[in-house]
């Protein structure tokens, strides 16, 4: 998968 | 969402508590680098940014990013306008440009995207990384701190410290990577660790915190 699209950390 | 995350989180959330309980409880922000603040404050607004337009993926990150922004800029009121005359810019003298542009500088150079979000995005990571250094400084130029403001400071850097086990949680069980996040949030332990060992040693242990 990697890296989504948007940061879905804080 | 894992453990690792939670506790990190929450361990963040922990630290804005301690906080503002320190300057109500002590009506003032002695030992509190304003400098820091003020850091935190452009990490939480050019990194959540995306509040804008990714607001309703998530109502937990939404939530948090909310308070971390929000508290972030209720302490920067605090300080400048009700405990003003208890904060001591002399001793607050860490030079933060070179922190903000050296942030700039791999920001420009290595984001994942040249967009402007990302590059913001980028800036906030490598700059949180470094935005303790003026709190530590502070610390360093006076000896000693009150205990309460050592626990602020701890539940801040194991927030980040807290993020690597779910960096490597989330690599082995979701092939999930995120190179800058992972190298800013160890270059930012490092930087905690000192301090990390003076307070395991010394305020655990039921003692003031001083520096050797």
């Amino acid at each position: 998968k990697g890296r989504p699209e948007t940061h879905d950390e804080l | 969402m894992n453990l690792f995350r939670i506790a990190g989180d929450l361990s963040h959330l922990i630290s804005i508590f301690v906080l503002l309980h320190k300057m109500r409880t002590s009506k003032s922000c002695i030992g509190i680098s304003f400098k820091s603040q003020v850091l935190y404050l452009v990490v939480y607004v050019t990194r959540y940014l995306d509040l804008l337009w990714t607001f309703q993926h998530s109502a937990y990150n939404s939530l948090m990013k909310i308070i971390f922004i929000g508290s972030s800029a209720y302490t920067i009121y605090l300080m400048l306008n009700d405990f003003k005359p208890t904060h001591d810019p002399n001793i607050d003298t860490f030079k933060v440009e070179y922190l903000i542009g050296g942030s700039a500088i791999l920001a420009l150079l290595f984001p994942y995207k040249w967009t402007t979000a990302e590059v913001l995005w980028s800036f906030s990571i490598w700059l949180e990384s470094v935005a303790i250094l003026p709190q530590l400084f502070m610390l360093q130029r006076t000896g000693e701190a009150e205990t309460i403001t050592t626990h602020y400071i701890f539940a801040l850097g194991a927030y980040r410290a807290l993020y690597i086990p779910n960096w490597l949680y989330r690599y082995f069980m979701e092939s999930y990577t995120d190179p800058i996040a992972t190298v800013a949030g160890i270059i930012q332990t490092i930087l905690y660790s000192d301090f990390f060992y003076i307070y395991y040693t010394k305020v655990l242990k039921g003692r003031k915190f001083e520096l050797p």
